[in-house]
């Protein structure tokens, strides 16, 4: 565990209890994109199902569990409780698109061609285009809440701190997860139109609002 | 394999 990895995660945790925060404060998942949430659920159980085969460490164990569990909670509130404050006629991004060209680049790129190891590599690239129906919506309807975008803001931060861990962890241990950096560079990419909008404009303590 | 990767990240 190094600074960067510690911050990176806090980050992570800290979206999901905006994300969690923001729906029971407005009771309403309006601005959020199912499909997106549902990505998430399928990233983390691909990815965790190790929590059953290996230890790595209590810290690890636990982030895993919560992990799961916040976003099979997330997706349960938006398909259950606050139902009606969701919009699907503006969530149209095609998961499909997403989901078939992961499960492809996990045939190919992986570290060992066993379940677990593709799956591992699926939930990888997964995760790194999960955001797309999210920020697709938010393009669509061209502004959000300033609690969803604080919510995107702590999302996208999260794994660009793990950048500096990676080039940290080559230097001090040797280590290289040329999978997990890839998608993690390109995952920071996608996020860079939005970071721009959100320290320009939401931390100027103005609206979130794209240009017509 | 080639890489060794501990998959100790999140």
């Amino acid at each position: 565990m190094n600074f960067f990895r510690l911050l990176g995660d806090l980050s992570h945790l800290a979206s999901i209890l905006i994300l969690l925060h923001k729906i029971k404060t407005t009771r309403s998942c309006r601005g959020l994109s199912f499909k997106t949430q549902a990505l998430y659920v399928a990233v983390f159980i691909t990815r965790y199902l190790d929590l059953t085969y290996r230890w790595v460490s209590l810290y690890n164990f636990v982030m895993k569990l919560f992990f799961i569990g916040s976003s099979c909670a997330t997706l349960y509130l938006m398909r259950y409780k606050y139902c009606p404050t969701h919009d699907p006629s503006i969530d149209t991004f095609k998961i499909e698109y997403l989901v078939g060209p992961c499960a492809i680049l996990a045939l190919i790129f992986n570290y060992k061609f066993s379940v677990s190891e593709v799956l591992w590599s699926f939930s990888i690239f997964l995760e790194s285009v999960a955001i797309l129906p999210q920020l697709f919506m938010l393009q669509r309807t061209g502004e959000a809440e300033t609690i969803t975008t604080h919510y995107l803001a702590a999302l996208g931060i999260y794994r660009a701190f793990y950048i500096p861990n990676w080039i940290y962890r080559y230097f001090t241990e040797g280590v290289v997860d040329p999978i997990a950096i890839v998608a993690g560079i390109a995952q920071t990419g996608l996020y860079l139109d939005f970071f721009y909008v959100y320290f320009t404009k939401v931390m100027q303590g103005e609206k979130f609002e794209l240009p017509a | 394999s080639r890489f060794q990767v501990k998959h100790d990240e999140l």
